[in-house]
């Protein structure tokens, strides 16, 4: 499972 | 961090070096939108404030220090620099920005995840980037025969959003819980505002010719 951090887009 | 996302904020980085090539190089911003570049300022200024708040990588950051040095540089040259500055076409940009920023700040305040500081200017950084090309969009209409750095600059921009999209539908099929409505609906306003300036642009590429967009 890939881990999702908030806001790590630009 | 996948493949379209890559190539998405590798398109924006390019299409800025580009703007900053024409400014810095041939000393000329003919063409550029003082008003959509005076609104990406805002909008990194607005976004990037958690560079103080929160770190994600190195590649993170440095990216977010990049875009807010290039967008607050490129108004500098455009306003201040004693050549650049005369080459400013100031009386075709007239779009009035002030009157997207209000509307943008509204509904950040009406539509959020969370009523906290950083996440209304954090939304309203999304829904005022989502129109910011409009002023240049309405610029390049009016000048008709656009050169051809102008037109690549407008043509990066609109092909890191279309990235952005291909990495929205990669990640919400190999992630788990990836929902981000209100950066989509963003995203997707934004990237439609290029459809029309991506068909004259591919048209113009296909015949060899100069950029000209209809009156």
């Amino acid at each position: 499972e890939v881990e999702t951090d908030e806001k790590d887009e630009l | 961090m996948n493949i379209f996302r890559l190539a998405g904020d590798m398109s924006h980085l390019f299409s800025i070096l580009l703007l900053l090539l024409k400014i810095h190089t041939i000393k000329s911003c003919a063409g550029v939108s003082l008003k959509t570049q005076e609104l990406y300022a805002l909008v990194f200024a607005t976004r990037y404030l958690d560079i103080f708040t929160g770190y994600i990588s190195l590649y993170n950051t440095l990216m977010k220090m990049f875009f807010l040095w290039s967008s607050f540089t490129i108004v500098w040259y455009m306003r201040y620099h004693n050549v650049v500055r005369r080459s400013y076409d100031k009386d075709q940009d007239t779009f009035r920005h002030y009157f997207l920023i209000l509307p943008c700040f509204i509904l950040a305040l009406l539509v959020h995840e969370k009523f906290t500081f950083l996440e209304v200017l954090w939304t309203f950084s999304l829904y005022l980037e989502a129109v910011a090309i409009l002023p240049q969009l309405v610029l390049l209409q009016r000048t008709r025969n656009v050169d051809n750095l102008t037109g690549h600059y407008v043509f990066f921009l609109g092909a890191y959003r279309s990235f952005y999209i291909l990495n929205w539908i990669y990640r919400y099929f190999t992630e788990q819980n990836y929902y981000k409505w209100i950066t989509w609906i963003s995203g997707l306003v934004q990237t439609a505002l290029y459809a029309d300036f991506f068909y004259y642009y591919v048209k113009s590429w296909r015949n060899s010719e100069r950029l000209q967009l209809p009156a």
